[in-house]
């Protein structure tokens, strides 16, 4: 995993990753205002009423604007991908590239609707699963030259890695792992309906930004934590050499760490419950907190609508 | 950063220059991806290769050192590897020893290896792909028809590989094969590396299936279950497997670890087809003639 | 990585949907192998 891409390229700590996103809103930003001074310089005659109205509605969106405008997008994206029959991994794909996409480019420049389908079809391609252009756009009631407008400039800010790894695969591993691990104890019928669940679960994390700071693993790990802790728990005390300790002070269950050198178990635990809360922090964007954004960004790229 | 010099190849989906790579002076391939003409958007091909040599870092695979656009066209930046294994078999004018098959045949397992331990397909074995650095190492290239090991509910398309080159179950139509593929194509080759000519060269697809039953056997129910199940079964000759002193025979210099390790890639059944670790640790790698040194290769 | 963090048991996994295509016709001529399946999941489990 340390050399594939989406670790070297794709894993940041949550400071970088705001970092990244304020810095590409900034450049934008400037760039709009330079516009409108340009804009103002070269229409002397607008009235006070006028000026007024564009210097309230006309201005730039901030950096949590544009995460909420690609959130909602990105969770389109699934339900989008769902309608058209698309497998599990190519929604997923296409998700990990439309929200990329945006870390190196702001929505001021690039309309998401625009992107939108760009992503789709490009992680239908990646993923195998191809077909046609012709037959996507119709699928997807779009143009062929909409669809390929953007591929060159999304293959760029992918910075030209294609591979997922997404949490899928790693669920069914350790839905087999647990029955070695607790072989016998496991009622199957239940496990799946737990598997089932947790891959739902899955797709929802993947509009996180657990994706950039967790591993797959990590993310699975955290997902069936909160599906099922008593079975989890008992997994990772049989995995990972976790005692249960009851004896501490405070009454608080403390897990000792019986032989070190296997992974670092209470560490481990650490990492997994706080994944877990990165992942209960759902951003939902509502559709008129889209329209707005979308009105904002509007009116900030031509001012002489307003 | 990167100039180009010299047109070297032209393919359909790419034109290939020799340049160089300005900061370090070194010598660099520069496959241009072109992207006119295609309604479907960028290649497949270009995407797989991106996609794989990407991920992966090993002496034995081709490096992709850089991938940046240009007037509107991708550039993949390789590593410089002037000459490659069919190059090798054809010109008879090299001559070369066990010693020297078993180290090609070496480095082309672990090249294949590292790319099954990351569940990378390749599909198209063949000398050709199997280039040759100016230091002799060998390195698995072209992956414009590689892809992920299929998920298990996945449909694969059979009509991979170079002819000659292509497994049974690949003849067959098979949609969901294995690694195995990859297996047999070298199979295949270790068998010309040491013939110098190609071993099972197929006119066209369903001769593919009459000259390599003819050479190796036609498989039957008893040696690979549900056989028949494939519709072009029973449309086919039955031959006799070659007697051990017929391969002896064939490959009159082959010891017979070297006849064990090659009949267990060239196993009919996909399912006991030797795999790259069972190659690696075979017995041929352990006995003598050590494997030459790469840069003593010819 | 010599040390795997996982036994590959196969006779431990009730895996329906895997080890009902080890039962098809198509799946056993083409060379389908459960056990690649299994590797490969529990490698993106513990890699």
């Amino acid at each position: 995993y340390r050399h594939s891409t989406q670790y070297r390229f794709w894993s940041f700590t949550p400071e970088r990753l705001a970092q990244i996103r304020s810095d590409v809103n900034a450049r934008v930003t400037t760039k709009t205002q330079l516009d409108m001074k340009v804009f103002l310089e070269s229409h002397p005659n607008l009235t006070q009423d006028e000026l007024a109205a564009i210097k309230v509605k006309a201005v730039p969106v901030s950096p949590h604007e544009e995460l909420l405008l690609v959130n909602y997008f990105a969770r389109m994206i699934l339900s989008f991908a769902g309608k058209m029959n698309l497998p599990t991994e190519v929604a997923a794909t296409a998700v990990s590239f439309f929200r990329k996409f945006f870390l190196s480019n702001s929505v001021m420049e690039f309309p998401p609707k625009e992107v939108f389908h760009t992503t789709l079809f490009f992680a239908c391609k990646s993923e195998n699963y191809f077909m046609g252009v012709e037959s996507f756009a119709k699928k997807a009631k779009t143009s062929a030259d909409a669809v390929l407008k953007h591929e060159f400039k999304l293959l760029e800010s992918l910075n030209f890695t294609l591979m997922n790894h997404h949490p899928y695969k790693a669920l069914h591993g350790f839905f087999l792992d647990i029955q070695n691990v607790l072989s016998g104890k496991v009622d199957m019928k239940y496990m799946g309906q737990v598997y089932t669940n947790c891959k739902k679960s899955i797709s929802d994390a993947l509009l996180t930004d657990a994706i950039y700071f967790y591993t797959p693993p990590q993310i699975t790990l955290a997902i069936l934590l909160t599906e099922d802790e008593a079975l989890m728990m008992r997994y990772m005390q049989l995995k990972f050499n976790l005692n249960v300790d009851t004896s501490s002070a405070n009454g608080q269950k403390e897990f000792k760490q019986e032989d070190p050198s296997a992974i670092n178990a209470e560490r481990l635990l650490e990492i997994i419950k706080s994944c877990q809360a990165v992942i209960e922090e759902k951003i939902i964007p509502a559709k008129d907190d889209a329209v707005k954004i979308t009105a904002k960004i509007h009116y900030s790229q031509n001012p002489i609508s307003v | 950063e990167y100039s180009k010099e010299k047109k070297v190849g032209e393919g359909t989906y790419a034109v290939v220059y020799l340049g160089t790579k300005r900061s370090s002076n070194r010598r660099i391939a520069i496959k241009e991806i072109k992207t006119s003409g295609f309604k479907d958007g960028l290649d497949m091909s270009a995407i797989r290769e991106v996609k794989y040599l990407q991920e992966m870092q090993h002496v034995n695979v081709i490096e992709l050192v850089d991938v940046f656009m240009a007037q509107n066209n991708l550039n993949l930046v390789l590593e410089f590897l002037p000459a490659d294994l069919e190059m090798v078999i054809k010109d008879t004018s090299i001559l070369f020893t066990q010693a020297d098959i078993k180290s090609w045949l070496l480095m082309t397992l672990r090249g294949v290896h590292h790319c099954h331990r990351n569940f990378i397909l390749h599909r198209d074995l063949k000398p050709n792909n199997l280039l040759l650095s100016p230091d002799g190492q060998l390195k698995i290239a072209d992956f414009g028809l590689a892809r992920n090991m299929g998920s298990p509910q996945e449909f694969l398309t059979s009509n991979v590989v170079t002819r000659w080159y292509r497994a049974p179950e690949l003849l067959f139509g098979a949609r969901h094969y294995t690694g195995a593929v990859d297996m047999w194509s070298v199979g295949v080759i270790f068998a010309e590396l040491m013939l110098r000519i190609p071993y099972l060269p197929g006119k066209d697809d369903i001769d593919q299936i009459d000259v390599t039953f003819r050479a190796l056997g036609t498989p039957t129910d008893k040696d690979w279950p549900e056989i028949s199940t494939f519709s072009a079964y029973n449309k086919i000759q039955i031959y006799p497997p070659p007697s051990r002193e017929e391969l002896r025979r064939r490959f009159i210099a082959a010891t017979e670890n070297a006849l064990d390790l090659m009949s267990g890639m060239l196993l009919m059944n996909p399912h006991k087809r030797l795999d790259p670790i069972q190659c690696l640790t075979s017995e041929y790698f352990l006995e003598l003639p050590e494997p030459t040194v790469p840069s003593e290769l010819p | 990585d010599l040390h795997k963090r996982y036994v590959l048991s196969e006779a431990h996994y009730e895996d329906p949907f895997i080890k009902s295509l080890q039962t098809k016709k198509e799946y056993i001529a083409s060379g389908f192998r459960a056990d690649y399946v299994y590797d490969r999941m529990l490698t993106e489990a513990f890699m």
